[in-house]
């Protein structure tokens, strides 16, 4: 059983998670807006800004003492985590179906962007496990918080901090599997395969950015501090 | 150095 403290633990960061999400007026712009390679370009780099302002969000109402690390710590933090926890966020949408056929559109979007193929094709197979998956709303939320809190990440100076803070959620995790799927003892230890799968679209990326650049795409102030793009 | 913007919205007060 959760006890008392984790129950709180997971009440705070499953709120957290259910209050910052993408504003409605960009997801509906998925629908609205033209369908040139330039509009979905823009498109999807308006939406990742939101994402970064929403992991921001969530971040600073996680309970279990984010707020206690030093500031450096947070920053290093969130630019190791930003673009895991966007491929998160983004798979659920996948998982949910948006309402109106948004998914569709967004998945058109995606693929008509100026992204190539060599990173759509695991972006997408991403996407698919996570929906095999079935995961709940908490597994969401818990499974976010993990993947920022990994002390594993460049320029992180109190490891140690990082690593209690990943630990006390990877245990409400690990009960949480057991008890909202008490017939998949692997599910857990899958769950978890996803955070490697995160790292390796997060090697992608990287190379995503790159082509993008040499294409001459030019991202805001905010995407070029938390993906490090001069 | 340019001022961090992920500096300022962390240090925001939330749900700002």
């Amino acid at each position: 059983e959760l006890s008392q403290d984790q129950q709180t633990l997971l009440t705070y960061v499953l709120d957290a998670y259910n209050k910052h999400r993408i504003p409605s007026d960009i997801s509906k712009k998925l629908l609205q807006e033209q369908y040139s390679r330039e509009e979905n370009f823009l498109l999807l780099t308006e939406m990742a800004t939101s994402h970064v302002q929403v992991l921001v969000e969530f971040t600073k109402n996680i309970p279990a003492g984010f707020q206690t690390l030093d500031h450096e710590d947070q920053i290093a933090l969130l630019k190791g985590s930003a673009v895991e926890a966007m491929f998160l966020r983004s798979a659920q949408s996948f998982t949910k179906k948006l309402p109106h056929g948004h998914t569709e559109m967004l998945e058109e979007r995606i693929r008509k962007s100026g992204i190539s193929e060599e990173f759509i094709v695991p972006m997408f197979n991403f996407y698919k496990s996570i929906r095999e998956l079935q995961m709940m709303q908490e597994e969401h939320a818990l499974l976010t918080a993990i993947t920022i809190l990994s002390p594993d990440r460049p320029y992180i100076r109190d490891q140690q901090a990082v690593e209690q803070l990943q630990e006390a959620m990877l245990e409400v995790l690990r009960k949480v599997c057991k008890l909202k799927h008490p017939q998949e003892p692997q599910h857990f230890a899958r769950l978890l395969g996803r955070l490697t799968e995160l790292r390796t679209l997060h090697h992608h990326h990287a190379e995503m950015l790159e082509s993008w650049r040499m294409s001459d795409h030019k991202f805001n102030p905010l995407l070029c501090e938390i993906w490090d793009v001069q | 150095e340019e001022p961090s913007l992920l500096k300022k919205l962390l240090l925001a007060p939330p749900n700002s």
